[in-house]
């Protein structure tokens, strides 16, 4: 494993850990998209179906497991806590996002690496993973207060994105077999949806300003 | 040929 997997890997636990300190500790989830958050446990449960068939190695068990248990968890955690539930931003958070799912299926059934049942599981999750990130741009777009720790947990979701492609092209030149165009393609415009978040959130860093998106 | 458990990445 390559130095830009392992601190793409890290910057993705460290999101993780910032929105469940956000929501555990703070009680709130105000500005956190529960339709990305579903998306995500829905894209983790498709990708991780080969957990129990196929050992990568214990770092990779042990990732998968955590990813998949926080992202249920913090979906319980906004649909269920009886306090965190009420911070919920519903009425701003309304990007139908199950009009993705059904595109990122048929699109994970036509293109994928292979036609078994988890290879297409996988290239759906891969679909649907790249986009999954936009309830959430949306729901910060609508937001007049975004707080620290959201902005922090979508740029390390972001620092994350971007270092997985620096992780593919070190992979490209040092593993001559190691092409994987469908999950390049869609990191590359996952990473793209960032483009704009980024901008602002650096402009905001530099500026010592609250971050603020423009509609 | 790809091998069908060659996605060791996250």
């Amino acid at each position: 494993m390559n130095l830009f997997r392992l601190a793409g890997d890290m910057t993705h636990l460290v999101s993780v850990v910032v929105l469940l300190l956000k929501i555990h500790t703070i009680k709130s989830c105000a500005g956190v998209s529960l339709k990305t958050q579903e998306l995500y446990a829905l894209v983790f449960a498709a990708r991780y179906l080969d957990l129990f068939v196929h050992f990568v190695s214990l770092y990779n068990t042990v990732m998968k497991l955590v990813f998949l248990a926080s992202s249920f968890t913090i979906v319980w955690y906004m649909r269920r806590h009886k306090i965190v539930r009420r911070t919920y931003d519903k009425e701003h958070d309304t990007f139908r996002h199950h009009f993705i799912v059904l595109p990122c299926l048929v699109l994970g059934l036509l293109l994928n690496e292979k036609f078994t049942f988890r290879e297409v599981m996988w290239a759906f999750s891969i679909y649907l993973e790249a986009v999954a990130i936009l309830p959430q741009l949306v729901l910060l777009q609508r937001t007049r207060n975004i707080d620290n720790l959201t902005a922090q947990y979508v740029f390390f979701l972001g620092a994350y994105r971007v270092l997985y492609i620096f992780n593919w092209i070190y992979r490209y030149f040092t593993e001559p077999h190691f092409v994987h165009w469908i999950s390049w393609i869609a990191g590359i415009v996952q990473t793209l949806l960032y483009g704009d978040f980024f901008y602002y959130y650096i402009l905001s860093w530099k500026n010592n300003v609250k971050l603020e998106l423009p509609a | 040929d790809q091998d069908e458990d060659d996605h060791d990445e996250l």
